[in-house]
């Protein structure tokens, strides 16, 4: 259902010319669990960002549910995004004037669904990430790992076909953490493709399949080499 | 160098009232490494602004390094915080039309350092956190825990007599958290108090004195039960 091939990633500016994937090619088939590991600034997020159509890159093809990426205009994106992919970002990305309920309705509204059905929606992914005593508060008045659970709550509400998770323990507890990928797992038997970025060995344990980049590429963790800071 | 003595912390909105912090009593001898750890919403974030001078508290007492916190002016406040204080931030708080190096001198600025010596040390501290190579990006044009590295290379070329670190390896792979953890060490090492948030129990085991919040109130771990999700 996601097929890169080649792809390449680099971020210009006036000053500044970073690779940030390079040569990418992967293959994912719908239903799959995938863990997404490797250093800091080794390109995970950029992965996720081109994979949600929310990045475009410079090289390669991408192939998403059969559909060419490069072939599509700016609306059938963002129709894809909508109904299709939901996104747990690395910083959460909430609205700051909208309280917490309005803000795991953004995606339901995009999708046109009926008043009644995302009402109910919400109040269940709120109550099963713990928020339903918040859904009042504005994401200021949340601590860290609050907002994380909002970012979380927001795409089961939405129930979409692929979960791309930056980090979604980052900010939590092992308790709450352990529930957060029950309820992924969950998720997943139904059917949905999850992509998760993860520093955390014991999450990546719960994908049935795990990926390492390093500098930008994408490779086999046999042959990877401890490498200095960078 | 750190006494609360009943300290309880309640934020009010006209809708909402929210007790972050209850009866808290704690006192902390210069030098000591604390690790703080607790469950999302248990008041870690704002135990840490209430000692660090960056929030106020409804009841108790909080002394300072022998100065009663309560009878200080703003202006004075602010000298304490930016001559002793070194926050490392749960959101990093990067100041985003900064570069990283420009981001690294704010505090050196304030205390009106000379131009040489916090040259110097924002070379250090670049080179600590491995970031050298990135002085001349902006915030966004880095990765989450690239981020998290600056806000770290912030406190540590200031050299503060205390640290207080949200969670400072939130969005570190492992061997990156090592590395911090090693820098922590060292600077507590040399004389410097740290109070650390985390949810990694390898992280608090670096510290040589673990604290637990659980409902906004400090607690003794052999005395916790798991609670519900709240
Ligand atoms: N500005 C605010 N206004 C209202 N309530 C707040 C505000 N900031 C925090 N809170 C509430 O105070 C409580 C403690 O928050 P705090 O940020 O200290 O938790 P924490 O232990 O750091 O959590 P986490 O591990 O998720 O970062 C939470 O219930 C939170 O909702
Ligand atoms: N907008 C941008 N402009 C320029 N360079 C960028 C931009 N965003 C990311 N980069 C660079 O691209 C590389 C990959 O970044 P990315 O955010 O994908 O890393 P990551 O693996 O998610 O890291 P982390 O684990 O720290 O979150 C990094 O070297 C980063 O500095
Ligand atoms: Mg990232
Ligand atoms: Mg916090």
């Amino acid at each position: 259902m996601l097929k890169m091939k080649g792809v390449s990633k680099i971020y210009r500016t006036e000053l500044l010319e970073t690779q940030a994937l390079r040569n990418f090619s992967l293959h994912v088939k719908a239903g799959e669990f995938i863990a997404v590991m490797g250093p800091s600034g080794s390109g995970k997020s950029t992965f996720l960002n081109v994979t949600g159509l929310l990045d475009s890159f410079n090289e390669g093809t991408y192939e998403l549910d059969g559909v060419d990426v490069s072939r599509l205009n700016d609306n059938e994106m963002s129709r894809i995004r909508n109904e299709k992919i939901g996104f747990i970002f690395q910083s959460f990305n909430l609205i700051p004037d909208l309280d917490v309920a309005d803000n795991v309705d953004v995606p339901l509204r995009y999708r046109r669904l009926p008043a009644r059905d995302r009402k109910q929606r919400i109040e269940w992914a709120l109550e099963t990430v713990g928020l339903s005593g918040r859904r009042h508060h504005l994401p200021s008045q949340l601590s860290g790992g609050q907002q994380q659970r909002v970012a979380i709550a927001r795409v089961l509400a939405g129930d979409p076909c692929i979960i791309l998770a930056d980090e979604p323990t980052g900010n939590l507890d092992s308790a709450m953490s352990h529930e957060i990928m029950g309820l992924l797992e969950e998720v997943h038997e139904r059917g949905t493709t999850v992509i998760m970025v993860t520093h955390s060995t014991e999450c990546a344990a719960r994908a049935n399949r795990q990926l390492h980049i390093f500098d930008g590429r994408l490779v086999d963790v046999e042959r990877v080499v401890p490498m200095p800071l960078n």
